[in-house]
């Protein structure tokens, strides 16, 4: 388009210098080429088809299908386990699954969890499976009535000392599991947050692996009811699934035991520290982050080249109507979200660096860090998505009615980002979360912040 | 306050040590009245008492370590001066955008007078139209392919129009011309 080849004639910065930038260096640009490039080219992903007119069934085969080919891509590619969120980042995954990941949270969540929260008999025991694709799974954490206040779940898991088992039960429907995704019809196992018992004393939320579908036939187990919840605002391949159990046996062995422990004889050791098995919850809420800021990136570049094309109102001088990104009222639509995308992915990006540090501190034993992790990760994941959720709004809001249409794509970024103000815990919750922490800081009730720790204008 | 730096509009400084004092004067001030509360009511009464005022607390927080940690970003990267100086100007952006949308805050918390808002609200204006020119540049170092952002309005060449007719095209209902709904029985004939 003229217009677009007018405004990139004589760019103030060299792109490519800035693209490292947003990216983190020249290495990883070159990295997420490389990756793009595999899977807009792999010969079962570089067909697409449009969804819109699908039904829900076909959508889902169709968006399970491109799931399972990036899985396979990934194994083919040999990915290192720890970059796969960030290959399945809303760009790419948008592109591969644009109407939600069936998969998502096995490789989001599940894989995690496993690494994390399982001990080094346990990884070597799954991970295998979990690698050839025989597991499939799931983390199974909110229930029907109970969501982001984990320590109000109620699915119990008792341990029996003469059968070493953990009796896994439902004890009524506000307690069903619901909302995992991949778990309506797509995943065989879940990690299954529930609380525990042993000597008849409630030891609080723990996690257990759980096979809930038969690996051969894929029909649920005995004592297993699952299903899928239906649709929702977006993303509804995601498979989002409900889960109830009656009394079924777990084997000890199943409990994740890297933090806590159950003994054959039912002695429990509490884990080194309260937030311990948080780990995969900061994760995932890091990653949010970052993708939906890469939500907001796309949302950005379609408002920017349409505000460009775009003309509208008297003809100037020249005989044509005006752009009208040249009305301030655009500009002010427009631009601060622009910024935003780089302000917020660059401080983002340095949480997932602290993210990483105060991990593998923790596996040294050293968890000094993690509670303000905890903290910044709960508030950085419900600031991040509440304003890409409300940017998103106000650029969709920028191209008028041609921003309603489905085919600009601005319905479903919207659709995703403002997901991420709800799932993996809600924004309030989460920033309540923050608030009792800053609370503490502010009256001299917590240790003193570390150097270079983020509250410490609080203690001054 | 957390950090005495005199506001001034145009100084990312300024805004960033006001951004913090926000953050820390929401923060304290909710605690105190959680701690004044806690004399008088229940502990779960009193968290009750404070939590809008927590949420708040906790966004400014996190406001906080937003533009700190890029604050960090920019003066750590070793990039070219055009891109520093571009880096500059959207931070600058960011920042005016954030007190335009807690005015309330800055003069409340952050040590800035109605006259500073009034300021800042211009300065917001005169930075987006500094920012106009590069807005093509800045979001084509995203670096989307076509394929990837997959938008009849958003696609590299501009070239909207046509994409919005080709879209359309899918539609069952333009399978045929006449469609099968109205071979039925017309109301009239019922």
């Amino acid at each position: 388009h003229p217009d677009l080849a007018v405004e990139r004639a004589s760019p103030a910065f060299d792109i490519e210098e800035m693209t490292n930038f947003v990216d983190g260096g020249k290495d990883k640009t070159e990295m997420k080429r490389n990756t793009w490039s595999k899977v807009l080219n792999h010969p079962e992903l570089r067909n697409t088809k449009a969804t819109e007119y699908m039904s829900h069934e076909e959508k889902y085969r169709y968006n399970l299908s491109r799931a399972t080919a990036m899985l396979k891509l990934i194994d083919e590619e040999g990915m290192d386990v720890n970059e796969i969120s960030k290959v399945m980042s809303h760009t790419v995954s948008g592109f591969t699954t644009p109407d939600g990941n069936p998969l998502a949270v096995h490789q989001v969540m599940f894989v995690p969890t496993l690494m994390n929260q399982a001990d080094d008999e346990q990884v070597s025991r799954w991970l295998g499976d979990v690698f050839n694709g025989t597991i499939v799974g799931t983390y199974a954490q909110t229930e029907l009535s109970h969501g982001t206040f984990v320590r109000g779940l109620r699915t119990t898991a008792t341990y029996d000392p003469a059968s070493r088992t953990f009796d896994l039960h439902t004890p009524d429907v506000s307690a069903a599991k619901w909302w995992p995704g991949g778990l309506g019809t797509t995943a065989n196992h879940a990690v299954v947050m529930a609380q525990l018992y042993t000597d008849g004393q409630p030891r609080g939320i723990h996690p257990f692996m759980v096979a809930i579908r038969d690996r051969e036939t894929h029909r649920p187990l005995p004592g297993i009811t699952v299903g899928e919840i239906g649709p929702k605002l977006g993303q509804n391949t995601l498979n989002n699934g409900y889960l109830l159990f009656d009394h079924v046996k777990v084997p000890r062995e199943n409990m994740l035991m890297r933090n806590a422990r159950v003994n054959e004889d039912g002695s429990y050791t509490k884990p080194s520290h309260q937030k311990a098995s948080y780990g995969t919850m900061v994760f995932t809420r890091v990653a949010i982050a970052l993708d939906t800021v890469d939500a907001l990136q796309i949302a950005a570049t379609i408002a920017a080249r349409y505000s460009i094309v775009r003309r509208q109102g008297e003809p100037r001088d020249d005989g044509q109507e005006p752009q009208i990104i040249d009305y301030q009222t655009q500009q002010l639509k427009v631009l601060p979200h622009i910024a935003a995308c780089y302000v917020l992915r660059a401080s983002t990006a340095r949480l997932w660096e602290h993210h990483t540090h105060v991990t593998s501190e923790v596996r040294g034993g050293d968890t000094a860090l993690l509670p303000e992790l905890h903290a910044t990760a709960c508030c950085l994941k419900a600031l991040v998505t509440q304003d890409c959720s409300e940017a998103i709004e106000a650029l969709r809001l920028s191209c008028g009615g041609h921003g309603y249409m489905t085919a600009s794509r601005l319905p479903a970024l919207y659709a995703y980002a403002t997901a991420g103000a709800t799932y993996e815990g809600e924004n309030t919750v989460l920033l309540l979360q923050t608030a009792r922490y800053l609370v503490k800081q502010a009256g001299g009730s917590h240790a003193p912040p570390a150097a270079g720790s983020a509250v410490t204008y609080l203690s001054r | 306050p957390a950090d005495d730096t005199p506001f001034a509009v145009g100084s990312p400084a300024a805004y960033v040590a006001a951004v913090g004092r926000v953050a820390r004067g929401r923060v304290t001030e909710v605690a105190a009245a959680l701690q004044a509360d806690r004399q008088t009511m229940p502990e779960p009464d009193a968290w009750n008492q404070s939590l809008v005022q927590l949420v708040a607390a906790a966004l400014a927080h996190g406001r906080y370590f937003v533009v700190r940690e890029f604050a960090e970003v920019v003066s750590q990267q070793s990039s070219s001066r055009a891109i520093q100086q571009m880096l500059e100007l959207l931070f600058s952006v960011y920042l005016a955008h954030a007190v335009s949308r807690a005015e309330g805050d800055f003069i409340t918390y952050g040590g800035l007078t109605p006259s500073d808002i009034r300021l800042n609200r211009r300065h917001l204006l005169r930075l987006l139209a500094e920012l106009r020119p590069h807005m093509i540049p800045l979001t084509d170092a995203f670096d989307l392919p076509d394929r990837l952002i997959n938008s009849t309005l958003g696609a590299w060449d501009g070239d909207v129009y046509r994409r919005m007719f080709e879209q359309a095209s899918h539609s069952p209902l333009n399978t045929d011309e006449v469609p099968a709904s109205f071979h039925q029985a017309m109301r009239s004939k019922l």
